[in-house]
């Protein structure tokens, strides 16, 4: 029965080991989940957790949990992160830093950067399989657009409607060429 | 967790029939909005709106935290859901581009699967997952949308929010029905910007690895067309060459299959 199954279920999972990373760039970083595929035990629980690290001048693309409310907690470095709402207003947008914590609602879309130092962070999600939807890169929801959706919903051109589908190629990691973390230090300036 | 469990009894000793009171102005059509203030919907935790989509216009792609049923009570068109992870399995091949000579461009696309609904369909929509309809027939479309607030799907609080990835949804002319007029809230989700609009463009360039100025249109600030919008040489997208006529034949033959049933 049911109790049985609890008494032998396995309780433990470590995230931090890099051999566990779910995406991984050697150069921007990783992202490691244990939800109740990887660790049973949560479905009971309906809980799940995800541990990232960005490393300097990498970017985490802009996503949506799709199911979950995500708390962030820092375990290491600083980001800036910048959380927007349904009206497209930005309701974060700061630097977080080591021991800080921030509570990303579900739907809510959200883009880390690491600047100027390696970010550590580690998610607890409310639901045991949280579901991230990318807004740019290889799995995003821009690239499931067809071209002529795209074309028209941003009145571009179809060749600036495929940059903006293909240029990235990566899925969740990748670096920054710097850009706007200068424009970032001009603005501060 | 229905909204009675939460808040405490329903008031429900006197039902009522409703009418939308608010409308929201696009370029290529309205959507009415049924008052989410009412009791009967507060208790029920559910919402209704009704988008009514000329011919060639698209409802912007945008993303809600509740699921969705979406009925098509008129008209004929096809949409698309970008669900999280899933690969772009409708793509254009090389015979497909021959046909394209005429048109002189070189079109060639891979997407997510594409869905077409005529009248009569239910439509379902998972939370959080983008999609958007278009218009394809000759007539009015007419979506009548339920948004299930009290869905365990749902983590939010009882409002459900759409959220555009495109478009400048500001720009929608609101106009307010007779009686009281829905809440602010659902107002909000087609009078605000996109998502793209609260990053910093300087990141969000870097993100599509795109120039500032095509992070700018991403942003949509200078878009006046709302959250439906026309496309007056017709949308092309890569789906199967699926006809009335064949979808009619497939349906008679399978109530052949099964002939008449008694209840």
């Amino acid at each position: 029965g049911i109790e049985e199954t609890i008494c032998s279920a396995k309780l433990r999972q470590n995230i931090d080991n890099p051999a566990r990373a779910d995406v991984y760039n050697p150069q921007a970083g990783r992202f490691t989940t244990v939800n109740s595929l990887t660790l049973p035990i949560l479905s009971f629980l309906r809980l799940s957790a995800a541990k990232g690290v960005l490393y300097r001048n990498s970017i985490m693309a802009p996503h949506w949990w799709t199911n979950a409310h995500s708390v962030l907690y820092v375990t290491r470095g600083e980001a800036r992160i910048q959380i927007v709402d349904h009206r497209g207003q930005a309701v974060l947008d700061d630097r977080v830093r080591q021991g800080q914590v921030v509570i990303v609602p579900q739907n809510f879309a959200v883009v880390k950067h690491a600047e100027n130092e390696i970010f550590e962070w580690v998610v607890f999600n409310t639901n045991d399989n949280a579901m991230i939807n990318t807004l740019s890169g290889r799995t995003s929801a821009i690239r499931g657009l067809p071209v002529d959706v795209i074309a028209n919903s941003y009145q571009i051109s179809r060749e600036e409607a495929r940059r903006l589908k293909f240029n990235r190629e990566e899925t969740l990691l990748f670096t920054s060429s710097g850009r706007s973390s200068q424009y970032g230090r001009v603005a501060a300036a | 967790q229905r909204y009675q469990q939460q808040q405490g009894q329903c008031q429900l000793n006197r039902l009522n029939p409703m009418e939308p009171t608010v409308r929201i102005q696009a370029e290529a059509g309205v959507t009415e909005l049924w008052d989410k203030n009412n009791q009967q919907f507060q208790c029920a935790g559910v919402s209704l709106i009704r988008h009514v989509i000329q011919s060639r216009g698209m409802l912007l792609p945008s993303y809600l935290n509740t699921p969705l049923l979406a009925y098509v009570e008129r008209g004929r068109g096809f949409f698309g859901i970008m669900n999280s992870g899933c690969p772009e399995t409708f793509q254009s091949s090389q015979q497909f581009q021959q046909g394209e000579r005429g048109a002189g461009s070189r079109f060639q696309d891979r997407h997510q699967k594409i869905g077409q609904f005529k009248q009569g369909d239910i439509i379902a929509f998972p939370a959080g997952a983008a999609h958007w309809a278009y218009n394809e027939g000759n007539e009015e479309l007419v979506l009548v949308c339920f948004e299930d607030s009290g869905n365990s799907a749902n983590q939010l609080d009882q409002n459900s929010r759409r959220f555009f990835i495109a478009g400048n949804p500001q720009q929608g002319e609101q106009q307010q029905g007779q009686q009281g007029g829905a809440r602010s809230f659902q107002k909000e989700q087609f009078q605000s910007g996109n998502v793209f609009r609260g990053f910093e463009l300087e990141l969000l360039a870097e993100a599509f690895g795109v120039s500032t100025e095509t992070a700018r249109k991403l942003q949509g600030q200078e878009d006046q067309r709302g959250h439906i919008v026309n496309i007056d040489q017709g949308l092309r997208v890569v789906r199967p060459p699926f006809s009335q006529e064949q979808e009619e034949r497939e349906e008679r033959q399978e109530q052949g299959q099964y002939g008449p049933r008694a209840n």
